[in-house]
């Protein structure tokens, strides 16, 4: 999967690939605090390549508990659960629904996308990928947007959940790199020098299909230097 | 010598039965053809039973080539040529109650020496759904062999991109009550053909008598994508709703059970057997109590208690020493339950979310206490305040079914019969089961209001797993391209709107693109639900309000040639300088009504007069 983090203070964003065998489950945010955690477990290619250069992944499942109200929400590209301690309620992506509880709203919108949000001040987005039932190499999946997560605690760490507190990097030496239309440069982050590549990726809250080109830094290895520790830190046994 | 399947100089040598259903609305044409081989004029009857539920839309008939169809007139205009009829000595034929689903059409003719007839006869029914299944069914019960004899049904659903429905899972044909084919058949169309031959049919290798006795059932449910489905035809729409996958709402339950003297022997065993069973279905997270009544009330509980283990073992041995005595207090039972559940909702002792439902079993009328009718009536409904539904549920034949069919309808609920047999108890947990998983509470559907009128009723109470919410209208502007419809309510655990966004253009273009033949089956389904829901509600009214409910279901149902309580059907055939009459209308749930309620006439003028076989329930 890509994983894109916007800077606003700069006016610019940060992403990284986690290339991962397809069943692994990866720890997005976690927040003691608020109690709120979300998991994304990888799928890869219908096919299934070998070689994990060449494979691609992407989040076939996610899950998103509140550990603090007993609450969990998995999410796959075929339907959506949610439970309530051990009581499941069970919506298709056919469905067009809104609802609500205690500290709780979810809104899916059929066959787009679903907005939870908890409270106010954490809101998340899923976006469904449908891609055509017949091709041949991959599987519907998922995307994973936090839209608003002011409300998260200083402590909330993941992969993505660590991004939450203001960071501060710098890029220079701008310079060409094997690609002539993707310039490298040196970004210093968390005390470490990495070098990085100009790409883009996309922002598909908009539109599942087209999505909007975000132009990013592209850290390599799998985000190391970037993200606290290693990769490999952030896989967790279950999905919850 | 006589030809194959004739008996006594009559050969019926064409039944047909075509059923076509479109979107759960199902249409029916009976028809059947004979000949009179005798050399004297001879008499033929043409019995059908259909559902109760279904209203007859057409009578035919048609002798030797020249047909005289079915008018349908207000009651009383109908009734005054059958009286004419009648006086006169003709032909009389009944509709009456058969059976527990059943009601009988009959009628006869008498026909020429070597003329043919053809009886014609049509009906439409809304299935609906229950326990997860519609059924579509017909009594296949020929009175001699028949030549070209066929059952046909067709599923046809307008399958779209949208996601319709586009799949029967089953159908089962059940003949004798010994053959049992199961088929399942794809759509978008499915097709079942019943067509057995002369020889099939025979009782025995050479007797005349027919083998086929039976039922011929269709049990199906739609592949459902989504909670919601809506079609737009010509300016009309209906709206299916059937969510799945939600949690069961916890629910508090009052037994309110009839232990007087008449329960007495088998309708108590029952009754108990059925309470036991039902005990063991009871989810821990519901609340009950019994409250028993005859000249007095008691009750097993104080107050509610929650469904634990050890509470429906100490249930179980109440039930069983329940004994019957004394005369029957309806109205002190259930007031005492209405309060017990008003009570504990008050003083928090059930959970915040879950819903209340009273359940009364009486096998008479009320006697003692507050015994009439109207003032129990009045009495049940103040003290309920539409806060949770009543269903009444009348055991055997001695009682005022419509009063509790009238008491349970203005209390969000509705009355059931028990039939006094030995599936009693059956019928009692099958009734208990179709009302023990409330999936939503509070529930209501809504449409932008200066788009949509003459909508059928929107909001209910309960929404149970396995059930479905039909709700049907008309759209202001034929042209508008687009509507939103909200289904809001209650669940377990979180309220829920359910949305869907009905795009007429994208409907229209992807129904053009179908090979399917809609006609105007939404138009009928708004007419059958909105005549239907005003006949319910007229049960209720009094006054101004019961005369306009009434004008409104009575000019629906001649405006759609539906035979209802309100109107009948009269065939008249002008011969012998003299008119030939024939009446159908529809009976209603009384029994003893039914039986007195002649319905048919044919005038019949070179046969003496007589009065045609009527089969009773």
């Amino acid at each position: 999967p890509h994983f894109i983090i916007q800077v606003p203070e700069k006016d610019d964003a940060i992403c990284f690939n986690i290339d991962e065998d397809p069943g692994t489950v990866l720890r997005l945010i976690q927040d003691p605090v608020t109690g709120l955690t979300v998991n994304g477990q990888i799928i890869g290619d219908k096919a299934g390549s070998p070689d994990s250069k060449a494979r691609k992944t992407y989040f076939g499942k996610l899950g998103i508990a509140n550990t603090h109200v007993s609450s969990r929400i998995e999410v796959t590209p075929e339907k959506i659960t949610l439970w309530n301690g051990d009581t499941p309620s069970t919506f298709s992506w056919l469905d067009t629904v809104t609802l609500t509880q205690d500290g709780l709203s979810v809104k899916i919108n059929k066959k787009k996308n679903m907005v939870i949000s908890f409270g106010d001040g954490v809101t998340f987005v899923v976006i469904l990928h449908e891609v055509w039932k017949k091709q041949p190499a991959h599987h519907d999946f998922l995307g994973f947007y936090v839209v608003e997560g002011h409300r998260m605690s200083a402590q909330t760490h993941g992969l993505l959940g660590q991004f939450f507190h203001p960071f501060d990097y710098e890029v220079f030496d701008i310079h060409p790199g094997s690609d002539p239309t993707k310039p490298d440069a040196t970004m210093l982050v968390k005390n470490h020098r990495l070098t990085v590549t100009r790409g883009s990726q996309k922002d598909y809250r908009k539109d599942a299909s087209i999505g909007r080109k975000v132009s990013c830094w592209f850290v390599h290895n799998n985000g190391q230097g970037l993200i606290d520790g290693d990769h490999r830190d952030y896989i967790v046994p279950a999905l919850f | 010598s006589l030809p194959e399947g004739v008996v006594n100089g009559i050969e019926v040598y064409s039944t047909k039965v075509s059923c076509k259903v479109t979107s759960r609305f199902a249409h029916n044409v009976v028809t059947t053809r004979a000949v009179n081989r005798a050399d004297t004029a001879k008499e033929v009857s043409f019995d059908v039973e259909l559902p109760k539920t279904a209203f007859i839309t057409n009578f035919t008939l048609t002798i030797d080539g020249v047909t005289y169809p079915g008018n349908v007139k207000e009651k009383e205009v109908a009734k005054k040529q059958y009286e004419k009829a009648v006086s006169q000595g003709k032909t009389a034929g009944l509709v009456k109650a058969s059976g527990r689903k059943l009601e009988k059409f009959t009628v006869s003719v008498n026909v020429a020496a070597g003329s043919k007839v053809t009886f014609e006869l049509t009906y439409e029914e809304l299935l609906k759904r229950h326990k997860g299944k519609y059924e579509m069914y017909l009594k296949v019960k020929p009175k001699q062999l028949i030549k070209h004899f066929e059952v046909i049904t067709c599923c046809c659903s307008p399958a779209n991109p949208a996601g319709w429905e586009s799949r029967v899972q089953s159908h089962t044909l059940e003949l004798g009550g010994a053959a049992l084919i199961e088929i399942s058949i794809f759509l978008p169309q499915g097709r079942v053909s019943f067509k057995p031959s002369l020889d099939q049919q025979r009782s025995c290798p050479n007797c005349t008598d027919s083998l086929l006795d039976g039922d011929f059932t269709i049990t199906y449910d739609v592949n459902r994508e989504s909670p919601g489905n809506v079609q737009v035809i010509n300016g009309y729409f209906v709206h299916f709703f059937a969510p799945q996958g939600l949690p069961v709402v916890p629910k508090n339950v009052v037994f309110v059970i009839d232990i007087s003297g008449s329960m007495q022997g088998r309708k108590m065993q029952q009754t108990k057997d059925a309470l036991l069973r039902i005990l063991q279905d009871v989810k821990e997270d519901d609340y009950l109590n019994f409250i028993l009544f005859s000249s007095d009330v008691t009750t097993w509980k104080e107050s509610l208690v929650q469904a634990t283990p050890q509470n429906i073992q100490l249930a179980k041995e109440f039930v069983k020493n329940i004994k019957v005595e004394g005369a029957t207090n309806i109205n002190d039972a259930l007031l005492r339950g209405i309060e017990m559940l008003k009570k504990a909702r008050e003083e928090h002792l059930i959970p915040e979310r879950s819903t209340s439902i009273v359940i009364m079993l009486t096998d008479g009328d009320a006697n003692t206490g507050e015994s009439r009718p109207e003032k129990i009536q009045e009495n049940v409904k103040k003290a309920i305040d539409g806060e949770f539904p009543l269903y009444n549920l009348g055991f055997g034949k001695y009682l005022n079914y419509n009063f509790l069919d009238s008491m349970a309808l203005e209390n969000n609920g509705f009355a059931r019969r028990i039939y006094e047999d030995s599936d009693a108890d059956l019928q009692l947990q099958g009734f208990y089961e179709e009302v023990a998983r409330p999936l939503m509470t509070g529930v209501e559907v809504e449409y932008p209001h200066n788009d949509i009128q003459d909508l059928t009723q929107n909001t209910y109470q309960h929404f149970y797993d396995g059930s479905e919410i039909v709700v049907a209208g008309q759209l202001v502007d034929k042209d508008m391209s687009h509507f939103k419809a909200d289904v809001k309510g209650h669940g377990a655990l979180n309220d829920l709107t359910f949305t869907e966004d009905v795009d007429l253009e994208e409907m229209e273009k992807a129904r053009k693109e179908q090979d399917y033949i809609f006609g105007n089956y939404i138009e009928r389904l708004w007419a059958y639900l909105t005549i239907e829901q005003l006949l319910d509600k007229r049960k209720n009214s009094h006054g101004e309000e019961k005369e306009n409910l009434t004008a409104q279901a009575l000019e629906l149902s001649l405006k759609y040639h539906f035979v209802t309580p309100l109107t009948s059907m009269v065939v008249t055939k002008p011969e012998d300088n003299d008119d030939q009459t024939a009446i159908a209308d529809k009976p209603g749930d009384d029994p003893s009504a039914s039986s007195v309620v002649p319905v048919m006439a044919y005038q019949v003028s070179y046969q003496p007069p007589q009065v045609t076989y009527v089969d009773g329930d």
